[in-house]
């Protein structure tokens, strides 16, 4: 579903922005 | 098995997106849906992660969405 493609999007965006 | 993959997260498929073009979070989460790649959520998201930060690309905004990006 969309909203689970946005929680995902969502959890690595913080993955990465922990590195960035 | 009906659960085999088609579709593989690796670095190299990761690096030939972001090099045919910009790409966000959520393009690149499309490319590698679960149900092709037979992942789960936590792993692609994982995977993904890693790779992005090894290849560490390129970034841009567009239509106030940041994109991933290479060049060769």
């Amino acid at each position: 579903s969309s909203s689970e493609a946005d929680e995902m999007a969502a959890a690595l965006e913080a993955e990465l922005n922990d590195f960035m | 098995t009906p659960s085999s993959s088609d579709v593989q997260l690796t670095e190299d498929a990761v690096r030939r997106y972001l090099i045919r073009k910009p790409m966000t979070t959520k393009d690149l989460l499309k490319k590698f849906q679960t149900k092709r790649t037979g992942l789960s959520s936590e792993q692609t998201v994982n995977v993904l992660a890693q790779i992005l930060k090894r290849l560490n690309p390129e970034r841009k905004m567009v239509n106030d969405k940041m994109h991933f990006y290479l060049t060769e």
